[in-house]
């Protein structure tokens, strides 16, 4: 996994930091103060290692820290694996906002578009309806004109 | 070309290049700092051998010299670390899709089909708001026609008590009654005339 | 006229003047009138 590799890479730099500036090159730098003092010269060049090792781990360890590198490295390992099978470049943001969020924005849409389908459906239904009631309103209206009109003209 | 790496950066939060830039100035620091603290103890041991012929300018060459040896493959190894970091650790393969980003591949839209898709939808709006406003409108009518109703039937019901009134006094055709009572009213006029000439 | 492009568009815009409707039976009432007089002043004149 990564958090293991990223450990592991870590190390390894430290390593060959601390294999290349060995004693020997440290105490042929101080040549003289290492001739003076020999054992104070290890003493130093061991607490030197020491603290510049443990610096260096301290800081990743901070690192890791505040970017939540763990759980993100192990998250990203398994989205990895479930792509495994998967040989096509995926999809890419493509620096256009517009257009990426119109395709965010899609299922959105389609359920909106369903939705008002729906309801116009139902509306013209409910008016469909009620038109028909006005036509039966208008039916009766006419019927009792009529009646009116022929009691109107018996009595003329 | 830069690789800018900006899908790493939507994951992770930061640009990878810039984690490596701040882990390089730390351990930089760090390299620097340590050699500071290695000539100061150096230069305090010194103190105590006042006879000795080392000068601290002596000191700070041999510092010099020990900390750009050390920078040198400092700079080589980080170098080799980073590459590693950016290609193996901290990126993000080419196959690979963010989960919050699965709605684009199972979307795949062209710009002319969202365009489209945004026009229907504002379509639809439209005819619904006109819909609303036909039903609104039918139900204004349906109370108008109540109203009517009302009063039509009042003039028909006034009709039918006109007509009523009529039978209650005998007169269930009145046109007949009337015909027969004009009938009768000439009868008589004609008797009376009769009776006029005779008397004379 | 937001409506008329509606699914009721033929009778929402036959909708009848029930106004002119209503001012109508005004008129019949006013005949009926008429008639009614008339036929109490021929009534009258009968007896």
């Amino acid at each position: 996994g990564r958090s293991q590799l990223f450990a592991t890479v870590v190390d390894t730099f430290l390593e060959k930091l601390v294999a290349a500036g060995s004693y020997q090159r440290f105490a042929s730098c101080y040549r003289r103060f290492y001739k003076l003092q020999p054992q104070v010269t290890k003493s130093i060049y061991e607490q030197f290692i020491s603290q510049l090792q443990s610096s260096v781990r301290e800081e990743i360890e901070e690192v890791k820290a505040e970017g939540n590198l763990e759980k993100l490295f192990s998250s990203l390992d398994k989205i990895v694996e479930e792509a495994k099978n998967r040989e096509e470049p995926a999809w890419r943001p493509s620096g256009v906002p517009e257009e990426d969020t119109g395709s965010a924005m899609l299922p959105y849409l389609l359920k909106h578009r369903a939705f008002l389908l729906r309801i116009l459906g139902e509306k013209q239904q409910e008016n469909s309806r009620a038109a028909e009631a006005v036509l039966a309103g208008r039916g009766r209206i006419r019927e009792l004109q009529q009646l009116i009109e022929d009691h109107r003209q018996a009595w003329q | 070309s830069v690789n800018p790496m900006a899908y790493e950066a939507q994951f992770f939060g930061f640009t990878p290049q810039t984690c490596m830039l701040r882990i390089y100035i730390a351990f930089q620091d760090y390299l620097f700092e340590m050699m500071q603290l290695v000539e100061s103890v150096i230069l305090k041991k010194l103190d105590g051998f006042p006879d000795c012929k080392i000068s601290p300018s002596e000191i700070r060459k041999s510092t010099e010299k020990f900390l750009l040896f050390m920078k040198e493959h400092f700079d080589k190894l980080f170098s080799k670390m980073e590459e590693v970091l950016l290609q193996l650790v901290l990126n993000i393969p080419k196959n690979v899709l963010l989960p919050e980003d699965k709605v684009h591949e199972q979307y795949p839209y062209s710009k002319e089909q969202f365009q489209e898709l945004q026009e229907e939808i504002q379509q639809l709006q439209q005819q619904y708001k006109a819909e609303a406003a036909a039903g609104q409108a039918l139900r204004a009518e349906l109370e108008e026609q109540k109203a009517v109703q009302t009063e039509l039937e009042k003039i028909l019901k006034w009709f039918e008590g006109l007509e009523n009134i009529c039978r209650e006094h005998g007169t269930s055709n009145f046109k007949e009654s009337f015909a027969f009572l004009t009938q009768n009213a000439k009868k008589l006029q004609d008797v009376l005339k009769d009776v006029e000439e005779k008397s004379r | 006229g937001d409506y008329l492009q509606t699914s009721q568009q033929e009778i929402l815009s036959s909708k009848p003047n029930y106004q002119k409707v209503l001012d109508e039976q005004g008129e019949v009432l006013s005949c009926m009138e008429l008639v009614l007089n008339e036929l109490q002043q021929a009534v009258k004149l009968l007896q």
